[in-house]
């Protein structure tokens, strides 16, 4: 990506520190619609042979080559008369994620001019394993294609899997083909990172609920994308990314809604399919209702077109000069057009510009609280998921209808969120290549940059939306305590689920067994990085939380508690935690209680534990439903 | 014909791979489709093993025989193979 990670402070110079050797020992896997083979941002040159432990094969079919940067190639796509059988991405989206988790560093990338930078990888020199499994023919993604994907990288002995796929719905992790497969993968010391999905700002959509893999919201950078629209009366800004230049020349405005003969009023202000009059819209700019339709406009001979949207906080890609405006500048514009015998607008080029509100969450993701188990936080982590510039796939448009093909392209969505905390992963991995799966998930999530609900109209939602908040990565790598939770923490969680011995001892692949103790415990007592207790609503409430954290930092070092932040009442026993030796392991317990939130409403506080270098940060949550 | 059409792709979920080094996963999921369909060649009806990190398969079932291989003691779920999508 081209701004991301400075955004986030992993900058390209020789000041960030970089374990380069066992990073280029890392391998992502990558499960997702495929890669473009071609790509510079996956060029071998100056890579070694692949890591002594990969254990994968290249087998991509059609028209592609692997080299020493992308090792592995496979496909799971069913056989579809007209679709290559082929590890290429037909997609764009599997690139897109491949480069912003582990892509080489490459110069001089734009869209179009747009957002130009160096574009890279988390951790450029990591290699990629690809794993396809979506693809246009199956417009989507198959289970059992993503169970033999998480089945084969698992055995060819990746790092980290990142996939940016999921369901509109929670299921129960044992018909989830994402919690099974990551389930598997943390229990050989492989961490996954998956999308908290797109269906926000509403709550409990957040369809990634495992407590065994790592869940990630979007958020912007301190880039945007702004497409203005200048009318013959003044000015107002749009988003949209809009590479067409029109030279700033104003050409006749005509509303959606006057420029139908065969439709409704609301049909045609909307500008739905077959109810533009081609005569009526012809080399003029459509203002249409809704941001769904200006292909409409375009396949009827408009010149460009204004629409209306309710969302405006990301800039997406269209086939001719588009800009998405508010509702309060649509009616500007409207106005205008309402005012004047001969209304004339130009739509500019887009221009980048500085956003200073940045980290905000985005409007369009995928909210807590967890519908499967309420007492585990979701999404756990917030990263760049809005307008990343990354490497795309020739093979695919940029946009629907578009004829245009690149090699770079800008995209949206907490599949892009979701591959940079995979690169993150993969970079702390690099400095701790023998950390678990949950003592890296744990560093991410407790040095995270901390959000607000005050700063973003889509923040309300507080930790349901950002989780434990930000990911930093350059503080990530020393987090001085941890949470460890490993498969045999893991299958005691399931034995409060009351998962019958059966299954546990099937899905645990030994004899493991709930003792009478682990049947009782509560799912909240997992040791988890973030605390979360669902309540009744306005009654007063007493919850216990009961961790354990690993030394990681320095030898005899005292940790002391603080909570912060607090609409709780919080007493943290013991207070204060001295720790001798490295890996030395102490246990504590939180108890929270207060008068009771209101039903829909959480309270929530931070605890943090520091020992004056490092600050050990967990959100505490409480929250109340109907 | 009607039997055919009632099938759906299901996936057959049987968690950790046994550790027993003679544990042969194909011929294991083989015996038990060709038990619960009663066919004897299951090629019509095998749609992939998972065999290297865990255990399962996928097939085309019947409802009926969707529910006799979830009460199966080596089974931990069977749920349909749906779609998911790129986020």
């Amino acid at each position: 990506t081209t701004t991301s990670w400075n955004f986030m402070g992993l900058k390209e110079s020789k000041r960030t520190k970089r374990n380069t050797i066992i990073e280029s020992d890392t391998i992502i896997g990558v499960i997702d619609s495929g890669i473009y083979p071609e790509s510079d941002s996956f060029s071998g040159k100056g890579f070694g042979p692949p890591p002594k432990k990969w254990k994968g094969v290249c087998k991509g079919g059609k028209n592609f080559t692997w080299n020493n940067k992308l090792i592995g190639a496979r496909y799971y796509t069913p056989k579809l008369e007209g679709f290559p059988e082929s590890a290429r991405d037909y997609m764009g989206h599997g690139s897109h994620t491949a480069s912003t988790a582990a892509g080489n560093a490459v110069k001089h990338v734009s869209f179009y001019g747009l957002g130009n930078g160096t574009a890279r990888g988390g951790v450029p020199a990591a290699r990629i394993a690809v794993y396809k499994v979506c693809d246009p023919g199956v417009d989507g993604c198959t289970t059992d294609g993503i169970l033999a994907a998480f089945d084969d990288a698992i055995a060819d002995k990746v790092d980290i899997i990142t996939i940016s796929i999921g369901g509109d719905n929670s299921s129960p992790f044992e018909e989830d083909p994402i919690a099974i497969g990551a389930f598997h993968a943390m229990a050989k010391g492989i961490l996954i990172v998956n999308s908290a999905g797109n269906s926000g700002p509403e709550p409990s959509t957040v369809a990634s609920i495992a407590p065994w893999m790592f869940t990630v919201a979007a958020s912007n950078t301190n880039r945007a994308f702004v497409t203005k629209v200048v009318l013959g009366n003044g000015k107002t800004v749009g988003r949209s990314v809009n590479s067409f230049d029109l030279n700033g020349k104003k050409y006749p405005l005509v509303y959606g809604k006057s420029a139908s003969s065969s439709c409704g009023a609301a049909s045609a202000g909307f500008c739905s399919p077959g109810c533009l009059d081609s005569k009526r819209v012809k080399g003029k700019i459509v203002l249409c209702d809704s941001p769904q339709n200006p292909d409409e406009a375009q396949a009827m001979g408009a010149i460009a077109s204004i629409v209306r949207s309710h969302r405006t906080d990301v800039a997406s890609i269209f086939s001719f000069p588009v800009s998405v405006l508010l509702e309060d500048d649509y009616n500007t514009v409207l106005s205008y057009m309402n005012s004047t015998k001969n209304p004339k607008a130009a739509v500019l080029k887009s221009e980048t510009i500085f956003n200073q509100r940045a980290p905000v969450v985005a409007s369009y993701f995928s909210r807590g609280p967890n519908t499967i188990i309420p007492d585990i936080l979701k999404p756990d982590i917030t990263a760049p998921g809005s307008e990343i510039v990354a490497a795309y796939s020739p093979d695919a448009p940029p946009s629907i209808s578009d004829t245009r093909r690149v090699k770079y392209s800008v995209d949206t969505g907490t599949s892009m969120s979701c591959p940079h905390v995979a690169g993150v992963a993969a970079y702390l991995k690099s400095f701790h290549p023998r950390w678990s799966p949950s003592m890296i998930q744990s560093a991410i999530m407790t040095t995270a940059w901390p959000m607000n609900a005050s700063t973003s109209p889509f923040n309300e939602l507080a930790e349901f939306a950002y989780g434990a908040g930000h990911v930093d990565p350059i503080t990530a790598i020393h987090p001085g305590l941890v949470y460890e939770a490993n498969k045999s923490d893991h299958i005691a969680f399931l034995c409060g689920l009351n998962y019958t011995a059966k299954n546990l001892r099937l899905i645990s692949g030994d004899s493991s067994s709930c003792t009478k103790e682990q049947t009782k415990s509560l799912p909240r007592n997992l040791n988890y990085p973030s605390m979360t207790a669902q309540v009744s609503a306005a009654k007063p409430f007493k919850v216990i939380f009961r961790r354990t954290v690993t030394n990681v930092g320095r030898p005899n070092a005292t940790y002391k508690a603080k909570v912060v932040g607090s609409k709780l009442k919080v007493k943290v026993v013991p207070a204060v935690l001295s720790l001798k030796s490295l890996y030395e392991k102490k246990s504590f317990t939180v108890t929270a209680s207060g008068a009771g939130p209101k039903a829909e409403n959480l309270v929530s506080a931070q605890l943090i534990w520091s020992d004056g270098v490092h600050f050990v940060r967990s959100p505490i949550v409480v929250y109340a439903t109907n | 014909d009607k039997d055919d059409q009632d099938k759906q792709e299901y996936i057959v979920y049987m968690g950790a791979l046994p550790a027993r080094v003679d544990y042969m996963p194909m011929s294991h999921h083989t015996s038990i489709l060709q038990d619960v369909t009663g066919e004897s060649s299951i090629e019509d009806r095998l749609v992939r093993n998972y065999k290297r990190s865990f255990n399962g398969f996928a097939a085309r079932l019947t409802k009926s025989e969707r529910e006799i291989l979830a009460s199966m003691d080596e089974v931990v779920s069977v749920f349909p193979n749906k779609k998911l999508k790129l986020q």
